[in-house]
């Protein structure tokens, strides 16, 4: 854990009387290599440790009688920021229904969040309607059908083979019958294929959502700031939601993700049920990041 | 000679971060890094190139891990495949793509739909057997999983089947009541055909980061795992996680999926895996 590293850093230094500039980088090492198990991206992590550096030696921790509390202070204060920023609501439409679109890498967990969302936003006396648009993979619009049924929505499927008239006719019928968000719920893609990608970009600029949601994995990788930048530059997200954090994954992907789009991590999966959506909270991810 | 040194240190910290960026993780790359040091200490003059061939077969011993045993005996047993990961990792599709080459075989093949829990599981391996031409044997959604699995061996092996692949619920392998329930699965292949499963396979997705070791640990634990696959290999994502998972545990990478389509899974090659880390 951070703290624990830190003190061995700092109690080994003391043997050293006055401290230069340059001690600090011990602690700093340490810093870096949280970070990186943490799985936060390598270029995420040296801008960070660029900035923890500056502060550390602006409030001149070197001096101090307790580094260690400064500096995990410093670490944690600059993460928080770093993660929370403006408020993370959804955003709506004046005129309904609102559409809210689901996209993101393969497997991520769009379809299960679409009906957590969905129960989200009817516990919130909205009348959400679940669309599925993903005609590729087996049984995708039966799984929504099912994600439906099981918490209690109304969903909307039709065998049209086009995403896009399916989104149109989704559209018509809350209009109709008085629904007032769409959840759109897209075929996972990557973020390489352009062709895949390309049929996105046209379906948000069609149907005008007024939130387009990247999905992720908590456990992703290095690659969270490859696939997150290309969607955002495709789509220019309105959120992330970051899912399976109901396992032991530390979540690092979370700063790659908000660090190279600037946008809000909205929710958080923490589980396989239509409940399991929490509100982000940057203090919880941070506690995971750092051990 | 002092801008020789600084020359390979900026090497070094270049080859770490690729390393890095690839998801070896820290632990692995320090390892591969130190002994990089070491043979600069020896031999002073290594230029760039020979730093990065050092990695590359550095890397290359470590994937070569259990590779031995993945020549298997003929056998008349049927084969029982368990197919294990955790959620949404690519379990499924992985299933079919296998399914698929063994019938191009000329093998017997017969799934097993043990996840009866998720939405449409077991519909969507339904449509997958259905396009391979294969029989998938199934249960009621939301039965016990290893009963299933019961009533896919006795079926297999009345059938005359050669393989029997095996899917399960996608799980995250912190949920010890989900990992119980997969040793009870496994502790019943085991009682039902001698020395099954024969080969018991953990789906990870590629773009997993150092969780995938933990993964990797626990699923070893409680289904035991006799190889990797690296499922979405076709993304911008390394895999290089399987690497630190060869260092820890000896396991092997046996497959690779590179896409959605049936015959979108290829046999692990270490060297190409390795030039595309530096690709
Ligand atoms: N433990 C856990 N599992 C989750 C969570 N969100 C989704 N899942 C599971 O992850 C797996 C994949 O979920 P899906 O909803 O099918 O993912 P998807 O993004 O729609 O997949 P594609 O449509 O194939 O791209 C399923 O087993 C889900 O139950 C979560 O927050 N926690
Ligand atoms: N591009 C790409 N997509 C893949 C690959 N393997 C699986 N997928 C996709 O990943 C998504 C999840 O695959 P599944 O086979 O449903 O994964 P799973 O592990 O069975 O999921 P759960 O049963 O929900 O845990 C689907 O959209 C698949 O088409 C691959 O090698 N490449
Ligand atoms: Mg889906
Ligand atoms: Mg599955």
């Amino acid at each position: 854990r951070l703290t624990e590293r830190l003190e061995q850093v700092f109690k080994r230094l003391r043997g050293y009387g006055k401290l230069k500039e340059h001690h600090i980088d011990e602690a700093l090492r340490q810093i870096r290599v949280v970070l990186l198990e943490a799985d936060v991206n390598f270029k995420v992590v040296k801008e960070f440790i660029a900035k923890v550096k500056e502060k550390s030696l602006g409030e001149r921790v070197l001096e101090s009688f307790t580094p260690t509390q400064q500096v995990v202070k410093i670490v944690r204060d600059e993460l928080i920021e770093l993660l929370g920023g403006e408020k993370s609501d959804l955003i709506f439409s004046s005129k309904a229904p609102s559409i809210l679109m689901l996209v993101g890498l393969q497997g991520s967990g769009k379809t299960t969040t679409a009906g957590k969302l969905g129960k989200w936003l009817r516990k919130r006396n909205h009348s959400p309607l679940l669309v599925s648009t993903d005609v590729h993979r087996p049984a995708a619009q039966e799984q929504l059908k099912v994600v439906a049924e099981e918490s209690g929505l109304p969903v909307f499927s039709d065998n049209s083979s086009s995403p896009l008239k399916v989104c149109f006719n989704s559209v018509k019928i809350a209009k109709r019958e008085g629904y007032d968000v769409v959840v759109v719920d897209t075929a996972g893609r990557m973020h390489v294929n352009k062709e895949l990608m390309d049929e996105l970009s046209i379906l948000k600029k069609e149907i005008q959502p007024t939130e387009v949601l990247f999905v992720a994995d908590a456990m992703t990788g290095q690659d969270a700031v490859r696939s997150a930048k290309v969607f955002n530059e495709s789509l220019d997200l309105t959120g992330i939601i970051l899912t399976k954090l109901d396992g032991d994954a530390r979540g690092g992907a979370a700063l790659s993700i908000k660090s190279v789009t600037e946008k809000p991590i909205k929710f958080i999966g923490v589980g396989e049920r239509y409940d399991d959506l929490e509100p982000f909270y940057p203090e919880r991810i941070v506690s995971r990041i750092l051990g | 000679f002092k801008g020789k040194r600084a020359f390979q240190e900026a090497a070094l910290e270049q080859l770490e971060e690729i390393l890095i960026e690839a998801d070896v993780g820290v632990a692995t790359t320090r390892e591969i890094i130190d002994s990089l040091q070491e043979k600069i200490n020896k031999e002073p003059s290594l230029s760039g190139s020979a730093l990065k061939e050092h990695v590359k077969d550095h890397i290359l011993s470590l994937l070569q891990v259990g590779r031995e045993a993945a020549t298997q005996l003929p056998s008349d047993a049927l084969q029982v495949v368990l197919v294990v990961g955790v959620n949404g990792s690519g379990k499924t599709t992985t299933i079919a793509k296998m399914a698929y080459q063994l019938k191009e075989e000329g093998k017997k093949a017969l799934l097993c739909a043990a996840d009866t829990f998720r939405a449409a599981a077991i519909e969507q391996l339904e449509i997958w057997a259905e396009r391979v031409g294969v029989g998938v044997v199934k249960g009621k959604s939301g039965s016990d999983p290893a009963a299933v699995v019961f009533d896919a061996i006795r079926a297999a092996i009345a059938r005359g089947m050669d393989f029997l692949i095996i899917d399960t619920a996608g799980r995250l392998h912190t949920k010890r009541n989900l990992m119980n329930e997969l040793e009870k699965i496994r502790r019943i292949i085991g009682r039902e055909v001698t020395g099954a499963p024969q080969e018991v396979l953990l789906v990870l997705d590629a773009m997993t980061g150092q969780n995938g070791i933990s993964q990797a640990e626990e699923f070893l634990k409680f289904s035991g795992v006799t190889g990797v696959v690296l499922a979405k290999l076709d993304g911008t994502a390394k895999g290089g996680v399987a690497v630190a998972i060869a260092r820890s545990f000896g396991l092997p990478i046996k497959y690779v999926g590179v896409g959605e389509g049936l015959d979108d899974l290829l046999e692990f090659s270490p060297p190409e895996f390795v030039e595309a880390l530096f690709s």
